[in-house]
């Protein structure tokens, strides 16, 4: 996963706050078919780890792809990795080309 | 027109 990707970024984001602070556009059967970073919130987890930026585009989530899901389906995923107990971080592979 | 134009914008969730 991500191989085909060349441009593309993993990051991972530990969640050293209660909220992961992330605000996204995006989804399947959209303009923006995979989600995209449109807001970072100051003091989240995304914030804190500080290589999240906005415009990124979010391809998988914990080596899970996001392409083909709508965006409910994409959000819940992300808020789902987020509220894992069983990692203290969520991966992210994004992109900045879009 | 493309085809892309006739796809509706997303909503924003806040996470």
């Amino acid at each position: 996963p991500g191989l085909l990707e060349p441009t593309s970024t993993l990051v991972r984001v530990m969640k050293s706050a209660s909220t992961l602070g992330i605000a996204i556009e995006g989804g399947a059967n959209t303009r923006q078919p995979l989600p995209r970073i449109v807001t970072i919130q100051r003091g989240g987890s995304a914030h804190n780890c500080g290589q999240l930026k906005v415009g990124q585009v979010i391809l998988e989530v914990n080596g899970l792809s996001l392409r083909g899901h709508e965006h409910r389906d994409a959000a819940r995923i992300i808020a789902e990795a987020f509220k894992n107990k069983e990692k203290d971080y969520v991966d992210f592979l994004v992109t900045d080309f879009n | 027109r493309e085809k892309r134009l006739t796809l509706p914008p997303s909503e924003i969730t806040l996470l």
